[in-house]
C-alpha cells in the first residue's frame, strides 16, 4: 500500500479546506508551537478508524469538529479524505463526523463499516494503533508499557 | 501462530540488536520473551545496555536514550514488516545535537531501504535540514491552521515571523 | 486552614493570569476552584485560552502550549510563596524558537525579582546562551559522571565532544 | 532559606565524589544525552528525603547506589550532602545509604529522622515534592492531573 494524500475540513484547527500531499521518503512538518502539526497526525488516525476520543485528547469524538476561535463560530461537521493506493487500485477513504450524529466511513463511494475500514489498514501492516505513528511525548510509553503489553507489537508484525 | 510469532521474534530482534548499535553507536541490546515458555502467553522484555554501561532497567535509562531504543525497536518492527506510512512527533525533542545526526542516518537508511513513508513533525534545525522536502502549518489567522509547502531555505523562523 | 487557602488561591490566580499573558503574549487565563463549595474540598481547574482561540479543556491543548501554561502556574505558585530552588529539566524541548526566547525573558524576570536560584537543564543552544553560567556534565570515561564548570562560550558541542 | 552546594559520591552515575555549587540566578546545566543531568535533580530531592524509589525511576532504592559500568564493580554505598543557608545559620543535611541496609540522615553531624529533614524543607517552602523541582517529561503532568490532585498545589502555596 502506498499513502498519496490526506484532505481535511473541519477538522480541529484545520477549518478551511486543505491538502498534505505524502510523498516517499522524508517529509518534515514543522511550524509554531500550536499551530496544528499534531492535529494532522490525529486526522490519519482518526480517518482510520481510530476509535478512542481521549487518544485524539478529547472529552468526546466532536471534540475533532472545529469548535470555533475568536473570530469564527465552530462547525458542525467535520470530514477526512485520505488517498491510498493498494495493489495498482486507487482508494478513497472518507470519515464524516456531525456533532452529536456520530461519524460515518465511505471507501470509494460506497457506505462501509469502521470495521471494513480497519481491515483494509490491517492487512497493509498499518491502521490507526500501528507502532509506527508515535504521538508526541509516546516515544517513551514502549518502553514504559509492561511486557505483556509489548507482545501485541510482535503480534502485529507476525 | 506459535510459529509465525517465533519467527518474528527472531527477525525483529535481530534487526533491532543491529540498529540499535547504530544508533548508540556501540553498546548491545537485545529483545526476551519472557514471563511465559509458551510464545503465545509471554511478554516482550528489552535488554538495552548503552556503550561502557552496565545492563540495567530500562526505567534507569535517560531520556534520550530511551527515546533512542524505542526508536530502534519502531524500526526493527517495520524492517520485519513493511509499514506504508511512518510518523514521528518530535521524536528528536530530548535528543542531543550528536544524536540528532545519527538519528536522522537512520532515518535517511530507512528512506532508501524501504517503501515507507516518513512524516517528521520537529522544531530542530538539523532535522529539518535532512529532509527532503517540508511542509509548513501556520496560524496566520489565529486558531485557524493552513498548510503551506515550504521551499526548503524557508524553514521554521519564517513561518514563527507570520505569526 | 480555609482563610488561608482561599487567599493563597487569590495571590496565586493573580500571578497566573498576568504570567500566562506574558508567555502567551496575549490570550487570557485564570484558576478557578470547582466541585465543592468548600475551597479545602475544592478541586484547582485551569482556564487557558491562547490569543485568538476559544476557551477549551485544557487536553486539546498542544504539547508547546500545555508547557508554558504549566510553568506559569509553577512561577505563579512561587511568586505567591517564595521557594529557595527551582529546578527546570528539560522544560524547553517542547517550545518552539519564538516560545523559548519568552521563557528566557519570563526567567529572567523571576531571576531578578525573586531569591529563588534556578537550575535549568537544557539541550538547548538559545537557553544555554541566556544562563548565568553553565555546568557541564560529561561521561569522559563511559559510565561515570563528572561535573565541570565551563566557559559560556564552549556549551554542549564542546561536551558531546569529549564523549 | 539559601542552596548553596550539593556534594555527591557514589550516587547513581555519580561513583566519583563531585560537588555542584548552587549560586543566585540562572544556572544552565548541559551535556549530551544519558551523561548524568537528570541523575543530578534526582540526588537533590533524595538528600531532601525522597521516599520513593519509582519516582527516582528505580525499582527498589538500592538503585541510586552506582551499580558499576564495563570498567568499574559496583559501590555498596552513596551519599549526598546539601549545604544550605536558613536565617543566617550553614546547616549540612547528608543521606546516606547501604546495600540492603537502607539509609540514614545527618543534619550538622548529629543524626535525625527523615521526618525531621523533611520538615526542615517544607517549613522552607521546598522539599522532595516541591512544583519547582519538574523532573524530565514531567512540565505536562500538572495540566494532566485531576483538579483534586492539583489543590495539593495551593495547599503548598496556603
Ligand atoms: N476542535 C477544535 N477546534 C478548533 N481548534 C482546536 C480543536 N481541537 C484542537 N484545537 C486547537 O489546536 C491547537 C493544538 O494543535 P496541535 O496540538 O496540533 O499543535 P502543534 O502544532 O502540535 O503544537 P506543538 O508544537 O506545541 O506540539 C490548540 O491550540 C487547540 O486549541
Ligand atoms: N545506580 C546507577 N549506577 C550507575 N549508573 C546509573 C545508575 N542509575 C542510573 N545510571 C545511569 O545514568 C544514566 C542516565 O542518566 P540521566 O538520566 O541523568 O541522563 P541525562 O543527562 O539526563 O540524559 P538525557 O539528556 O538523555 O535526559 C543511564 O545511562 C544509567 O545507566
Ligand atoms: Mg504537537
Ligand atoms: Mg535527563
Amino acid at each position: 500500500m502506498e499513502f498519496q494524500r490526506l484532505r481535511l475540513a473541519g477538522f480541529k484547527s484545520f477549518v478551511e479546506a486543505c491538502e498534505l500531499r505524502i510523498e516517499p521518503g522524508l517529509t518534515g512538518v514543522v511550524g509554531p508551537n500550536g499551530c496544528g502539526k499534531s492535529n494532522l497526525l490525529e486526522a490519519i488516525r482518526w480517518v482510520m478508524g481510530e476509535g478512542s476520543a481521549k487518544s485524539l485528547r478529547g472529552g468526546g469524538m466532536d471534540d475533532v469538529i472545529f469548535a470555533g476561535t475568536g473570530a469564527r463560530p465552530g462547525r458542525d461537521f467535520a470530514e477526512v479524505l485520505l488517498t491510498v493506493e493498494d495493489n495498482g487500485q486507487t482508494h478513497e477513504v472518507v470519515r464524516r463526523i456531525e456533532r452529536g450524529l456520530g461519524s460515518a466511513y465511505r471507501l470509494d463511494g460506497r457506505d462501509v463499516r469502521a470495521r471494513d475500514v480497519q481491515l483494509l489498514f490491517a492487512d497493509a501492516a498499518t491502521g490507526a494503533h500501528s507502532p509506527a505513528l508515535v504521538s508526541q511525548g509516546r516515544i517513551g510509553a514502549i518502553i514504559a508499557a509492561k511486557p505483556a503489553e509489548r507482545r501485541i507489537l510482535l503480534e502485529e508484525a507476525a | 501462530g506459535r510459529v509465525r510469532l517465533v519467527a518474528a521474534f527472531e527477525a525483529v530482534d535481530g534487526h533491532f540488536r543491529t540498529l540499535f548499535g547504530t544508533l548508540f553507536a556501540g553498546g548491545a541490546a537485545h529483545l526476551a520473551l519472557i514471563e511465559s515458555d509458551d510464545p503465545l502467553e509471554a511478554g516482550l522484555e528489552i535488554m538495552a545496555q548503552p556503550p561502557g554501561k552496565k545492563l540495567q532497567s530500562l526505567t534507569l535509562l535517560s531520556g534520550g536514550e530511551q527515546a533512542l531504543t524505542a526508536t530502534a525497536l519502531i524500526f526493527a518492527l517495520f524492517l520485519t514488516t513493511p509499514s506504508p506510512l511512518c510518523v514521528l512527533d518530535e521524536v528528536d525533542a530530548p535528543l542531543d545535537d550528536a544524536n540528532v545526526e545519527r538519528f536522522c542516518d537512520l532515518l535517511d537508511r530507512m528512506a532508501e531501504t524501504t517503501a515507507t513513508r516518513f512524516l517528521i513533525v520537529t522544531h530542530n534545525a538539523v532535522t529539518m535540514s535532512r529532509m527532503h522536502r517540508l511542509y509548513g502549518v501556520t496560524m496566520a489567522e489565529p486558531g485557524v491552521s493552513q498548510l503551506v509547502s515550504v521551499d526548503l531555505r524557508a524553514a521554521e523562523h519564517l513561518l514563527a515571523a507570520a505569526e
